[in-house]
């Protein structure tokens, strides 16, 4: 899977 | 930022500021779990660490605050202002077998062993099950009242919503974030039983919702 971004999300 | 994200962070805050609001307003926190509210409290904290470090944008800065500052109003009112209300015979629930599993999963699977990555982690996780408190409280007492139920629906609405602003992520963005599209999964599942009963029950105007 891609790696997931910085925590961008609540 | 996508409209599956935005609609269900503006479910997310509905649901607690209904919450707050029928404890205020009813002056009474009958039928509420404080464990749960204790325990979204603590996803909060955990979760928004970054808070002071982290600038995503101002929404996303100001939501944080807005969630932290609620819950804990919420806790406020349950334990403190209206604790004369507050039946804690229905509301016992066992938290420790929530924490346990929770806290050693977040030690077992993360994406980094840091603190911040791991109380980050132990939030998602701890959110997936932080309803269940009230869940059991109502299986207990066998009804909720339909202001509860609104919360619930409006509770279980904000993560299924965010499943497809993970979904439409994927697609748009390619990404994809395992530890909370798993852990959000598995909320909105303990949701669908409720949202049958729901659906069923209070939309066609029974008000208060009494469990079979």
């Amino acid at each position: 899977f891609p790696l997931r971004t910085p925590k961008d999300e609540l | 930022m996508n409209i599956f994200r935005l609609a269900g962070d503006v479910c997310h805050l509905v649901a607690i500021i209904i919450l707050l609001l029928k404890i205020w307003r009813s002056r009474s926190c009958a039928g509420i779990s404080g464990k749960s509210q204790v325990l979204f409290a603590i996803v909060f904290t955990t979760r928004y660490l970054d808070l002071f470090t982290v600038f995503i944008s101002p929404y996303n800065t100001i939501m944080k605050v807005v969630f932290l500052a609620l819950s804990y109003a919420t806790v406020y009112l349950i334990y403190m202002r209206f604790r004369n209300t507050f039946n804690s015979e229905n509301d016992s629930f066992r938290l420790e077998f929530l924490l346990v599993p929770v806290i050693g999963l977040s030690f077992l699977e993360n994406y980094a062993f840091t603190p911040l990555e791991i109380l980050w982690t132990f939030s998602i996780f701890l959110e997936s099950v932080a309803i269940m408190p009230q869940l059991f409280m109502i299986t207990k007492t066998g009804e909720a009242e339909s202001i509860t139920t609104h919360y619930l629906f409006f509770l279980g609405l904000y993560r299924a919503l965010y499943i497809a602003n993970w979904v439409w992520r994927y697609h748009t963005e390619g990404f994809f974030d395992q530890i909370a599209v798993v852990s959000g999964v598995v909320q909105t599942i303990f949701y669908i039983d409720f949202f049958y009963l729901y659906v069923t029950k209070v939309l066609r105007g029974r008000g208060k919702m009494t469990l079979p």
